[in-house]
């Protein structure tokens, strides 16, 4: 009892008001361990431990928050302690009642006690109380959520028997991020991928999936459900063979009536990736090995370079590298002419004064808006297209409209911890 | 150990462990209502806190048992107002026909595994409750503050 009081009194300094103004753990990463004394008798340890930092990585999915599991450091240096216990349980004075109603308990402090007399179970399995869904619902607790009754919100007091996969849906989302804000970060690029596709009856039929890059993982953005796909990020050199695993400066790719290359820069070096093998070409059709300097595939472009995008409209490739904009022409692969330029003068600002002013992280053009964007820090840029021309006639072309912020535009694009990609 | 045969150990039998006491009259559902918030809204994280002192340590449950038992009986009984106000709000959070008694479907509801954290507590973020601590807590606690101190 009095080693509970003192991890008391230690906890208390580790809350404080969030940015809502709200008490909530006042640090991004959070430390968790299975405790010793509290495993369960109907799980294997590996099986608990597993489940549970599955429980803490949904979190991370949608929040700003990173958990790491940590079976070192001092009980006390432990954000968030979990046990299993019967009845009298742990040292807590609030007694289980057996199989049946109350299945576990969660505390501001950190604590979460799950009740060992219910049959806890596994992902996927098909009867019990799935644990990973309850060890969800109490992280939420510890986080600083209350109950909500809301149907399909994963902090209703009752259990419901798991779908085939529970996920955390809009509202939860927003209320664990009214706590600890959204998620912000620069991105290393962001592109629209097309692929090809046969449908049953023999039709090629053209789709596209939406990626964001940062460093060394991805995430598929899915612009209907307005959130990444369930379970990302994901490391950059599972999805994406054979580019540089610690993440890429930019995507290209140049589609035309001739041509169709996807490319990936770094560095001084890019690579041409093959579709077919979902890999990056050895050496390519026409004979190129890779990777290749930039300054060879692309005369007269220096890099390395901050990001670029190709432009459908007049087939080129615009590279952005510090101040300056060069503009590629894939036809008579040469710079157009007059470039490069200055960024303020290819994409003058709307507003005086609302401009990333180079330096740009991404550029993106993205298919479900029909327009390209400027990414830079956590903001980005809409560039003026023929829609708001028809608007406002008076809007140059290819000027930056005033920025918004990134999160407020594609959400939930949250880091985990580098421990937590692998699980 | 818990017997099971199955790898996955789906099939663990649980010859000794405890039942819950089934929630079946409407005394059972009054300490429910309490324990969850409905009837008073629970400081729960003062009840984590308190009683780590161990010679404060006491059950909850028996603390929600001595007030209905004990006596500032004039708060409420299982016909009171206050009784059939916190049913109303359970059946109306559990999306249940709201009508105030204690029928199958509400009792079926009460049955069903949940959390153990209170639905209703006294609001964490409210600025002054540092300073309402001691007074704005509910039943529960003067009486096992009472407890307490008769016990020391």
């Amino acid at each position: 009892k009095r080693h509970l009081a003192a991890l008391v009194a230690k906890n208390r300094r580790r809350r404080d008001l969030s940015e809502a103004g709200y008490m909530a753990f006042s640090k991004r990463v959070l430390k968790w361990r299975l405790i010793g004394e509290g495993y369960s008798s109907q799980l294997s340890i590996e099986d608990q431990r597993y489940i549970f930092r599955l429980a803490f990585r949904m979190w991370s999915e949608v929040s700003p928050l990173q958990f790491v599991e940590d079976t070192r450091s001092p009980l006390e240096d432990v954000d968030i302690r979990l046990g299993f216990g019967t009845g009298r349980h742990l040292g807590c004075n609030q007694r289980f009642d057996g199989t049946g109603q109350e299945f576990a308990h969660a505390w501001f402090l950190g604590d979460i006690h799950f009740d060992d007399d219910e049959h806890f179970t596994g992902p996927n399995t098909g009867s019990g109380i799935s644990l990973l869904k309850v060890a969800v619902h109490e992280i939420g607790h510890v986080l600083g959520l209350p109950h909500i009754y809301r149907p399909g919100s994963i902090m209703q007091p009752s259990y419901l028997p798991q779908d085939s996969g529970f996920e955390m849906d809009w509202m939860d989302r927003r209320a664990i991020q009214h706590l600890y804000g959204g998620c912000k970060g620069r991105f290393s690029t962001v592109f629209d991928w097309i692929r090809k596709e046969k449908t049953p009856y023999g039709e090629v039929v053209i789709r596209f999936n939406t990626y964001f890059m940062r460093d060394s993982w991805y995430w598929l953005y899915e612009n209907r459900n307005n959130r990444t796909r369930f379970g990302d990020p994901v490391a950059l050199q599972i999805g994406w063979r054979g580019i540089p695993a610690d993440g890429v400066d930019a995507y290209v790719h140049v589609w035309s009536r001739k041509r169709d290359a996807v490319y990936f820069f770094k560095g001084t070096q890019f690579w041409r990736y093959d579709n077919e093998n979902d890999r990056v070409f050895r050496q390519d059709p026409e004979g190129h090995r890779y990777p290749r300097s930039i300054s060879e595939g692309f005369p007269g472009v220096f890099s390395p370079i901050d990001t670029a995008f190709y432009d459908r409209r007049d087939a080129r490739i615009y590279f952005f590298k510090n101040t300056l904009v060069y503009a590629f022409d894939v036809e008579a692969n040469s710079l157009a002419r007059g470039f490069p330029r200055s960024i303020r003068d290819v994409f003058p600002a709307v507003e005086s004064g609302d401009h990333p002013d180079g330096n740009v992280d991404a550029a993106y053009f993205s298919y479900t808006h029909n327009t390209v964007f400027l990414l830079k820090g956590t903001r980005f840029w809409r560039v003026v297209g023929s829609r708001e021309r028809r608007r406002r006639p008076s809007l140059q072309r290819n000027g930056l409209l005033p920025h918004k912020e990134v999160d407020e535009q594609w959400f939930d694009i949250c880091n985990v911890h580098p421990t937590a990609l692998r699980l | 150990e818990k017997v099971f045969h199955n790898r996955d150990h789906s099939d663990v039998q649980n010859f000794n462990s405890r039942q819950a006491e089934a929630i079946t009259d409407k005394y059972a559902a009054e300490l429910f209502l309490s324990r969850y918030g409905f009837i008073k809204p629970v400081n729960w994280e003062e009840i984590q806190l308190e009683d780590l002192e161990p010679s404060s340590h006491s059950d909850l449950l028996d603390d929600f048992e001595g007030i209905i038992q004990e006596g500032t009986s004039s708060h409420y009984s299982r016909d009171s107002r206050v009784f059939v106000s916190a049913l109303e709000e359970f059946q109306r959070v559990s999306a249940l026909p709201v009508t105030g008694v204690f029928d199958e479907a509400t009792k079926e509801a009460m049955n069903k595994p949940r959390c153990g954290v209170p639905d209703k507590e006294v609001d964490p973020n409210d600025p002054v409750r540092s300073h309402r601590r001691r007074q704005s807590v509910n039943i529960s606690v003067d009486v096992h503050e009472s407890r307490a101190v008769r016990r020391r």
